[in-house]
């Protein structure tokens, strides 16, 4: 079982469109996949179940982590075979004040999957808030590796070595087998801009940079409003081309080209 | 002075690009601005002063919210007349615990804006990080109005009415005189997926969305890696020309076309 936390505490950089899309890209080949939505603002939990149905209080992450519910018993099954999601809670939002004096507040998540046995899935995404806070730690803390998810831009480029200095600490203090799984270029467009950021990047991560870049497609941004990931969406479309060759990437550990 | 916190918990949706370029915009109209960066990602900073010089420590708003020094010694002067900023700070991130005992830790830079007297700007923005925590509130409650910076996309429309609950909670807890100033649609581009979601938004806040919309312009996202506001960078793009009239509109309250 792989464990990744999708993580970039710049804003806007497609965590959450890369947790859906390349979890639904592998659930498509065959794995069982589960996405565990780290974030209080809940955008995977909208994009793959949509609102709790009235009066009902569906079983969240919050309960996992706070309540310390087992994660089988919170999960939700998706319309896609083999995808599977923990939902977000707008309760996470006080994770933060709520854990501050719980003794070992940043394993909670990965006591909580260690129940789950080695097997239980094939893959298990983390799609974490944009900041390095306890929600973010907590993912840090239960995964094997790190995906980062990279808008090709200053900004997002700039925020690289703060994040570096998380893993690094995360892999020192709490998880010594925390590796970099890879950087995930996303939002690339056909820009000088682009192509000088993905260019500097590549110069500091070599060819832990995945090969497979993930252009900006609006079928991507219009697929949440749907309720569906992009192979139900637009199954032809450059965004389902682009996360089909990551997920094809990221399971044979090569260039998918 | 109006005191204007540039908001919204959903990430990468130009809030620090519109704190930049619009009060850029307005210093050009010869008034006197001050930019508070309360993220500590510290884009705003990166964006308009770049690195304190190696070795210095130059003071930032952690100074002034936890150290309760005065805002005036922590600014720092733009090579743009009348735009001052005071810089982030990376020890900002443990800002939500290290004050988390601290009585009235919500109000600590409504109180130190207070310190200024009313006419020291024309107008104070506070850019805002990604979430609706400690930093957040803090301009809440320091600011007269909100301005929400909306990108408009599915996620970032679901965002709305979480933010809406917190501006009023925070109305009618701690700061009666927060209003909305109104809604800045930004990274607008022709699609469909854009005019729907801007039709959507209008309907629910009417004329609080301001009439002058973004544009989706490279040169907006290459100004940055040069240290300069877009008016220094590109003062004939479409960008250039959107914050002006953004500016415009602010100053004059009305539609700026
Ligand atoms: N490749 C792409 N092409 C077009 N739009 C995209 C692409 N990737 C993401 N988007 C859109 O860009 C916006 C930001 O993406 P997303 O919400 O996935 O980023 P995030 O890093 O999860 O944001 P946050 O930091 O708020 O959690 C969303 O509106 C999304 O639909
Ligand atoms: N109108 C625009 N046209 C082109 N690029 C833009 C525009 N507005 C913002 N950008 C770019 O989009 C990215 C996100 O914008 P920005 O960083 O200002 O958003 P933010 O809301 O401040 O993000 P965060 O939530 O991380 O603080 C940046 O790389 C920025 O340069
Ligand atoms: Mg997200
Ligand atoms: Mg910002």
């Amino acid at each position: 079982m792989r464990v990744i936390a999708v993580v970039n505490q710049k804003g806007g950089v497609g965590k959450t469109t890369t947790s859906v899309n390349l979890g639904a890209g592998l659930a498509r080949r065959g794995r069982r996949v589960l996405l565990i939505d780290m974030d209080p603002q809940g955008n995977l939990t909208d994009h793959l179940l949509g609102d709790a149905p009235e009066g009902t209080d569906r079983p969240s992450v919050y309960d996992v982590i706070v309540e310390g519910k087992p994660v089988l018993e919170c999960l939700v099954e998706t319309g896609t075979p083999g995808l599977s999601v923990v939902p977000s809670h707008e309760d996470m939002a006080g994770a933060e004040l709520d854990l501050a004096s719980v003794i070992g507040r940043e394993v909670l998540l990965r006591d909580a999957l260690a129940e789950l046995g080695p097997d239980a899935f094939d893959y298990v995404f983390l799609d974490c808030p944009p900041s390095l806070g306890l929600l973010s730690l907590n993912a840090l803390a239960a995964a094997d590796e790190v995906f980062i998810a990279l808008q090709t831009e200053f900004f997002a480029m700039r925020g690289l070595s703060a994040l570096d200095r998380t893993i690094d600490l995360v892999r020192r203090r709490i998880n010594p087998r925390l590796r970099l799984g890879g950087i995930v270029a996303t939002l690339v467009d056909p820009t000088r801009l682009s192509r000088e950021v993905t260019e500097e990047v590549r110069g500091h991560y070599g060819d832990r940079m995945f090969t497979t870049k993930v252009r900006t497609n609006v079928r991507l941004a219009e697929a949440p409003s749907h309720g569906k990931h992009i192979f139900d969406y637009a199954p032809d479309s450059p965004g389902a081309a682009d996360y089909a060759a990551l997920a094809q990437e990221v399971e044979e550990g090569r260039s998918a080209l």
